[in-house]
This record gives structure tokens, C-alpha cells and sequence, in this order.
């Protein structure tokens, strides 16, 4: 069973069109094994993605240096997904 | 846990494959002569596709609504659910969707990607393609959201089959787009399409794939905005709304697109409810008041279908 521990969801907010155009460099990275929940496409539009944690580092390296804002929007991936399992095995019993 | 009745079923939970095929077994038994499974084809693994209809009469028009062909995307497999037993539980006592089914057959295939949807519960929750091999790749899957005959192969979907927007080797791949395919093609009479994903709080009309308007823009845009405003009015949920490659991205190779392209007019994709802070892990709580207010958009949708026949 696949899990994502210490898997972290940022929503990045882009300022402006550069800022897209970085992120959809980053989104190309293969080996960072990003998983873009909602794609870099305007700066109305906030940009969520899953970061593995062994890419969590390069990931916030990348967002501090070019100075692009973002939230973390799900701590550790795989404690919600406990939670989740819990609330829906609770629901059954 | 055996369902003894759909009155039974938690629809503020999230359910398995299983449970969910109880519950429509569940709903045609209590219902007979007004609901039914279709099977319209199996998945690569062998799983039945599986469409309830909703029908009053023979020879009717129809309408298709499908959630969940993204298989991680679990709060739309729970608010089909949540139709299904809307629908029933409306029919004949509300009286626009009893005229609606006095006059149209509903068709609702609430798991559209059960391969998906069973490995999400067992294997991968962050799964959204199919569940296909890829010849020649280790990667698993296609985006069936990007295996349509709709501009199939541009820009907007991926070529490589590790991406998580591979459109597949030829459009209608996947058994599960063919099914629905097939469908479409032999009823000849769908008059709206509704596919439902979630999230990102979104209600798009063709195109995807062109920046060419549709030529039905106009009153799509209209009645995305009649359809929006209804369903912000029961929790104020804020929804953006236009054509695919305007509102969010160019994207070939996409349901709606192939739809319209076939002459159903009232083509549209939902993204449902977004709380800023669990995207695919949208809480149980949450599932209730998202099929809520999203019904009041179908049945916008639905009416505006019936008064105005094509």
C-alpha cells in the first residue's frame, strides 16, 4: 500500500505571469515527483501541489529564492488520510 | 454490514466500491418500474460499468450525469450517491424535477472509473487515472479526461505515460470512455451531459481543446450563470464558470468537448466544492452540503434542458 508520510500540499499564490512560468518549470522537474493537484496557469487561480518529502527542501528552496508566496496546505498528506480511514471505519461501527 | 435499505445507507461517509454497488442494487429493488442498472460495459479489470436510470415512460430524451472519473476525487463518487437518492426521494414531490422526469430519462454512472476508485481505497488514494498498462512503460494509467476524440493528441494533454494527464495511445482507449461512448452514440437522444469532478469550485462548457468559441457560447454562458447562482445561494459558495481553456487551461481530448462535438448542446463539467484546505481529502462532513448545493446546479441545468428542446 502506498503511503505519504511527511508528504506535505502546498498552495503556492503566483503574483504574476513570471511567477507562472517558473512554476510550470518547476512542475517539469520529473525527479522531484511533483503532483500538481491544481496546474500554474493564472495568478487568479492558487496552485496546489503534493511535495514529497525528500522534495520538500529543493521545493522551498526554489519558492524562497524566487521569492514566490505559498501556505502549507496539508501538513503530512498521510495523517489526513488516517484520519480519513478512522472517520469512515467510526461511521461504520 | 449488509444494507438493508437505502433509508440505511450514511451518505455523509465515504464508502467502498462494494457498498456503493449495494446501494444501487439497493435503489433499483426498492424502486422497480422507475429505476434501473444499465451495464454499459466492463473496466480493463473486469468491473461493471454500471449506469442507474431513472425513467418514467419509454422513448424519452435523455440526461447523463457522471461523477468520479477521476478516481481520488472521492467527494464526487459521494454526491452521485447522494442523487441517486435525491432523485427518488424528489420525484413526485417536487414538481419541476417530476416534470423534468415526466418528460426526460436521467442516467447516472456514479463510479465512471471503478478500477480507480477500488485502488484509491486499497493501494493509492492519490490515484486518478485508469488502471491500464502502458505498453512499453512501467507506468500505469491513462487520464480519461484527456481520452476523448476531441482534439485528441494536442496541446493540453501529455504524451508520456507517467504524466498524470497521458491521454493514451488513441482516443477510446480506455473501455471506460468507450462505454460511455457507445452509450451516447446508440441512445442518439442525450440532450444534457454533466460530468462531474471535483475541486477547485468551477462549472465549464466546451471548448478545451480550441480556443474557437462554441457556438452555443452564449446561452452556455447564461445558463452557467443561472446554474452558479442557484448553487451559491444555499451556502454562499463562490464558484468561477466560462469555457474550459479560458477558465483554467487548454485541455484536449476532454469529455465535454467530444459531447458537444456530438450535438448535445447542454454539455457541462462541474469542479465542486473547494476548502482551501484539504483538496482531494475534502472531509465526510463536507460531502452533504456540496451534493446540496451542487443539485440545485443540476437541476438549473436540467429545467433549462426541458424548456428549451432541441
Amino acid at each position: 500500500k502506498e503511503t505519504f508520510e511527511g508528504h506535505q500540499v502546498l498552495r503556492i499564490t503566483a503574483l504574476n505571469e513570471a511567477q507562472i512560468n517558473l512554476l510550470k518549470e518547476l512542475s517539469e522537474n520529473e525527479h522531484l515527483g511533483l503532483d500538481f493537484w491544481m496546474d500554474p496557469v493564472d495568478v487568479s487561480l492558487p496552485v496546489d501541489v503534493r511535495v514529497p518529502f525528500n522534495s520538500l527542501q529543493d521545493v522551498r528552496a526554489f519558492l524562497g529564492y524566487h521569492e514566490i508566496h505559498y501556505e502549507i496546505m496539508i501538513q503530512d498528506l498521510q495523517d489526513l488520510i488516517n484520519e480519513e480511514q478512522r472517520e469512515i471505519l467510526q461511521s461504520k461501527a | 454490514l449488509q444494507l438493508r435499505s437505502t433509508e440505511d445507507y450514511n451518505y455523509a461517509n465515504y464508502h467502498t466500491l462494494n457498498e456503493i454497488n449495494s446501494f444501487i442494487d439497493m435503489l433499483v429493488q426498492e424502486n422497480p418500474g422507475f429505476v434501473s442498472k444499465i451495464v454499459i460495459g466492463k473496466s480493463y479489470e473486469g468491473r461493471p460499468l454500471n449506469v442507474l436510470k431513472f425513467s418514467t415512460g419509454a422513448n424519452r430524451p435523455g440526461l447523463w450525469i457522471d461523477t468520479g472519473i477521476h478516481s481520488r476525487e472521492w467527494v464526487t463518487q459521494a454526491s452521485g450517491t447522494w442523487f441517486a437518492k435525491k432523485i427518488v426521494t424528489d420525484y413526485r414531490r417536487d414538481a419541476e424535477l417530476t416534470d423534468i422526469l415526466n418528460k426526460y430519462d436521467i442516467f447516472l454512472e456514479i463510479v465512471t472509473n471503478p478500477d480507480g476508485f477500488q485502488f484509491t481505497h486499497t493501494t493509492n488514494r492519490m490515484w486518478r487515472k485508469t488502471r491500464k498498462p502502458n505498453s512499453g512503460s512501467s507506468c500505469i494509467g491513462v487520464d480519461p479526461n484527456r481520452n476523448w476524440d476531441a482534439g485528441f493528441g494536442g496541446a493540453g494533454a501529455s504524451s508520456t505515460p507517467c504524466s498524470e494527464t497521458y491521454r493514451g495511445p488513441s482516443a477510446n482507449s480506455e473501455p471506460e470512455v468507450k462505454a460511455i461512448v457507445d452509450f451516447v452514440k446508440s441512445h442518439g437522444k442525450i440532450k444534457a451531459f454533466v460530468s462531474i469532478h471535483s475541486y477547485s469550485q468551477m462549472l465549464l462548457y466546451p471548448y478545451g481543446y480550441t480556443q474557437t468559441p462554441c457556438k452555443d457560447q452564449a446561452e452556455l454562458h447564461e445558463l452557467a450563470r443561472k446554474a452558479v447562482t442557484a448553487l451559491s445561494s444555499l451556502y454562499n459558495t463562490q464558484y468561477r464558470f466560462g469555457s474550459i481553456i479560458n477558465t483554467i487551461y487548454q485541455a484536449s481530448g476532454g469529455t465535454i468537448d467530444w459531447t458537444y462535438n456530438q450535438g448535445i448542446k447542454y454539455s457541462y463539467t462541474f469542479e465542486l466544492r473547494d476548502t482551501g484546505r484539504y483538496g482531494f481529502i475534502l472531509p465526510a462532513n463536507q460531502i452533504i452540503p456540496t451534493a446540496q448545493e451542487t443539485w440545485l446546479a443540476l437541476m438549473a441545468i436540467m429545467k433549462h434542458t426541458k424548456d428549451n428542446p432541441y
